[in-house]
């Protein structure tokens, strides 16, 4: 999935 | 990956360390809210639901993993574990955490960035967040004095999310499309929340007393 869609924190 | 964001996870993980090794070694959990850490460990469960789904990097899955298994093993200490569960203190902890549990559920269903379940139950998670700490606020109200280590965990446990503020600030400026309203109203109301335990705590830290909570 792309970085912005997806959730990359915590 | 900025600075404030590294900074804000790593006291993150120390705040939960903190905890663990507070009731691992001294085997007590007085003082320690075992509500607050229910509803960390269904944050976390509902939170990192793409755990095996989305791989975003090594350091994503590997710090989720240690918040899985660092809030359900407190959870099991505080409920199971033969010596820790006598030092817990259910009768001060009354607060009904579960009426945190819907209302934050519903707002989820309605407020979100997208209408799937994994968005509802991560935007969920984000709410239960915020408002996770106040059984353990209401529970240090009650019993007035904190030890050193319940005093250390919700400070870190703020100072993590103060600092999350600034990596949101910092992501605004230089990420073009960086845009998160929910995450940064909930995460700013959750700051707030801490923010009289703060300057009380600052203030006992400066005057060198225990931290009183005014009742």
């Amino acid at each position: 999935s792309d970085q912005l869609d997806s959730h990359d924190e915590l | 990956m900025n600075i404030f964001r590294l900074a804000g996870d790593m006291t993150h993980l120390a705040s939960v360390l903190v905890l663990l090794l507070k009731i691992h070694t001294i085997k007590s959990c007085a003082g320690i809210s075992l509500k607050t850490q229910e509803l960390y460990a269904l944050v976390f469960a509902t939170r990192y639901l793409d755990l095996f789904t989305d791989y975003i990097s090594l350091y994503n899955t590997l710090m989720k993993l240690i918040f899985l298994v660092s809030s359900f093993s407190i959870v099991w200490y505080i409920r199971h574990h033969k010596i820790v569960r006598r030092s817990y203190d259910k009768d001060q902890d009354t607060f009904r955490h579960y009426f945190l549990v819907l209302p934050c559920f519903l707002l989820a269903l309605v407020i979100n960035e997208k209408f799937t379940v994994k968005e509802i139950m991560w935007t969920f998670s984000l709410y239960l967040e915020a408002v996770a700490i106040l059984p353990q606020l209401v529970l240090l109200q009650r019993t007035r004095n904190i030890d050193n280590l319940t005093g250390q965990y919700v400070f870190l446990l703020g100072a993590y999310r103060s600092l999350y503020i600034l990596n949101w600030i910092y992501r605004y400026f230089t990420e073009p499309h960086y845009v998160h309203w929910i995450t940064w109203i909930s995460g700013l109301v959750q700051t707030l929340l801490y923010a009289d335990f703060f300057y009380y705590y600052f203030q006992s830290w400066k005057n060198n007393v225990k931290l009183e909570l005014p009742a």
